[in-house]
């Protein structure tokens, strides 16, 4: 009822800046996009509530619209890394990504970078048994980036089509850290050329302008080439990778909608927009 | 910074001797992009600023203070009382032990804060045993487990058991063992899932639990206010603990939580090691959320 039909006016406006703050799309990006939607409904002349909120939609769609599918050869073998702070969902998203490539045929491992917290290599081995995928693991305590190394290696050996590297939470003002996720990125490089090939900074849903500090802090450490969404199941809608786009443009590439191990979409720009609004 | 910003919207007010309505206003607009800026809740933020707003209208400027810092000084004042007051003491049965459940959305800290509640009451003398109530995560019983072992505290998990049987039975052996409270840990759960905020009820039922405790993540945004008012309608909350405050977040699902439950936040989790707990401070809270 938010958008029921009528005219435009200051209260219309302010409840989609109410809408896009709850959305947890952050201040400063509501405060944006509608005062250029402002600008662009007057332009219009537009003077149904309908017309100015489709406009709404598609300019937060072409935000969050994925660039076009790269048309270099697939690496092979693909390396990719989750990182992001703690509870974020990497772990579970690790296995959804590895069960997913895995139904698409290709031959995909596992690699337990979280060497650090209790029980976090066990998690990931009922994981990758549920998923029918191989876990290259170390002793707790190992150097993460030693474990990613001879896994490397080994997956090479191997021929995996998809390597899938899970990563320890950790909060981005923890300069130690953030050393220790630079250090995995340059000896995944060193052991394989052009790789990690995908770094994916896992977002939880309920995240408000935080998400925007981890976003920029992450890729100040290792480029971030993606994001995904976690936890979008909840009540929470999220909005805070529109906020992200205002600062980079990192490509959402999936949302998690679930516990199970196929809770894993791609994600749909228009389709978020579209629940962003309510 | 707050403070500065509000000083530059009233620098013309310099030498005057009220705030008056306008004054107020433009103060106001800062006030509410600060508190929407670190997290509060939309409501939650509309509320609070009519509040203040009420108090600080002909408010008289003390010599000492710019019109800005004087409504800093309001603000300040305003969401320190709304924070409450320090409350980091775990309530005792009358007859022991105590059940502690702790309870959240997916991924919030509550195993990691349930071995540090067992470090904080063996550091006052009372002995603690860890239950194991989350069968669904892959993995959660053994974290629970190790890090149990870490650090030497009594852990019990059912074998092939539902969570409200292993809650019974682990109240049951901490009665026998002569132990001063039971830290139930559940599994993180949406609280649109009905089966599961069924689930709690049932332990609730249960135990009847001394301390029925959320555990928020510090980074959460708007959506604060859902869970914790769910969570608070099904379990009967009566308390919050806030983790990852190690990190930079502004922490406004503080005040969010507070006034949607009305209950105190008793403890804040501030690293992922087991003795990184601390006492809640709400005037520390209210000043990093003000930023
Ligand atoms: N509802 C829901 N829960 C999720 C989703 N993704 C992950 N979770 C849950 O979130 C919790 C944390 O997930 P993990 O995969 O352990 O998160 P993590 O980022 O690896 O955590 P750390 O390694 O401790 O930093 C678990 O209870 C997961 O089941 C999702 O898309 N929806
Ligand atoms: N930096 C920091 N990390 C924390 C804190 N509390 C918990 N963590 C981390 O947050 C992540 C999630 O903690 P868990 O204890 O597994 O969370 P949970 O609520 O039990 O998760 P579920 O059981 O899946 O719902 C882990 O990586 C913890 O080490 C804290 O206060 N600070
Ligand atoms: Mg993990
Ligand atoms: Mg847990």
């Amino acid at each position: 009822q938010l958008f029921r039909d009528g005219e435009i006016d200051d209260a219309f406006f302010e409840t989609l800046e109410e809408a896009l703050i709850t959305g947890d799309v952050g201040v400063g990006a509501a405060l944006q996009l509608v005062e250029q939607l402002r600008r662009e409904a007057g332009r219009l002349r537009t003077r149904r509530r309908e017309a100015a909120r489709e406009l709404l939609v598609v300019k937060i769609t072409a935000l969050l619209e994925n660039p076009p599918a790269e048309t270099l050869p697939a690496a092979k073998p693909l390396v990719i890394l989750l990182v992001g702070v703690n509870g974020s969902g990497k772990t579970t998203t690790a296995a959804k990504l590895a069960y997913r490539y895995r139904r698409d045929g290709r031959r995909v491992m596992l690699v337990a970078g979280d060497t650090f917290r209790a029980a976090a290599i066990d998690q990931l081995q009922v994981w990758a048994d549920r998923a029918g995928v191989e876990l290259i693991r170390q002793q707790p305590g190992s150097d993460p980036s030693a474990v990613f190394f001879d896994a490397l290696n080994a997956a090479r050996a191997r021929s995996a089509d998809v390597i899938i590297g899970d990563t320890a939470g950790r909060l981005h003002t923890k300069t130690n850290l953030m050393e220790e996720l630079k250090k995995i990125n340059r000896v995944i490089g060193r052991a394989l050329p052009g790789a990690p090939h995908q770094v994916l900074l896992v977002i939880d849903a309920t995240t408000g302008h935080n998400g925007i500090n981890q976003a920029s802090r992450f890729n100040e450490a290792v480029p971030i080439t993606g994001l995904i969404l976690t936890k979008l199941d909840g009540t929470a809608r999220g909005g805070i990778v529109v906020g992200v786009q205002d600062i980079l443009k990192i490509p959402v590439c999936y949302v998690g909608i679930g516990e199970k191990i196929d809770d894993l979409e791609p994600f749909d720009a228009a389709a978020f927009a579209r629940a962003l609004l309510g | 910074h707050l403070a500065e910003k509000l000083q530059k919207t009233l620098r013309y007010l310099r030498g005057k001797g009220k705030l008056s309505e306008k004054d107020v206003d433009l103060a106001m607009r800062e006030i509410r992009l600060a508190l929407l800026e670190a997290d509060v809740n939309f409501k939650v933020v509309k509320d609070f600023v009519a509040a203040v707003r009420e108090r600080a209208v002909g408010k008289e400027v003390l010599h000492s203070l710019t019109p800005g810092q004087q409504v800093v000084k309001i603000v300040h004042q305003e969401l320190t009382a709304l924070m409450g007051r320090e409350q980091s003491r775990l309530l005792a049965s009358t007859a022991p032990p105590a059940a502690v459940m702790l309870v959240g959305l997916q991924g919030s800290g509550k195993t990691t804060t349930a071995v540090k509640l067992a470090v904080h009451l063996q550091r006052g003398g009372r002995r603690a045993l860890l239950a194991a109530a989350d069968i669904y995560r892959p993995g959660a019983i053994r974290q629970l487990e190790v890090l149990s072992e870490s650090v030497k505290m009594p852990f019990y998990s059912g074998a092939n058991a539902r969570p409200v049987e292993i809650c019974r039975q682990a109240l049951k052996l901490a009665s026998r063992e002569g132990y001063d409270y039971v830290i139930l840990d559940t599994a993180g759960r949406l609280h649109l899932d009905e089966a599961m905020m069924d689930e709690l009820k049932e332990i609730k039922a249960a135990v009847k639990p001394a301390e029925a405790l959320l555990v928020v993540d510090a980074m959460t945004g708007q959506d604060a206010v859902n869970a914790a008012a769910a969570f608070h309608r099904a379990v009967g909350l009566t308390g919050v603990i806030l983790t990852k405050l190690d990190g930079d977040t502004r922490g406004g699902a503080a005040l969010s939580v507070r006034s949607v439950t009305g209950c105190p936040i008793k403890f804040a989790g501030v690293g992922e090691k087991v003795d990184a707990l601390e006492p809640f401070h709400p005037e520390r809270m209210a000043s990093r959320i003000l930023g």
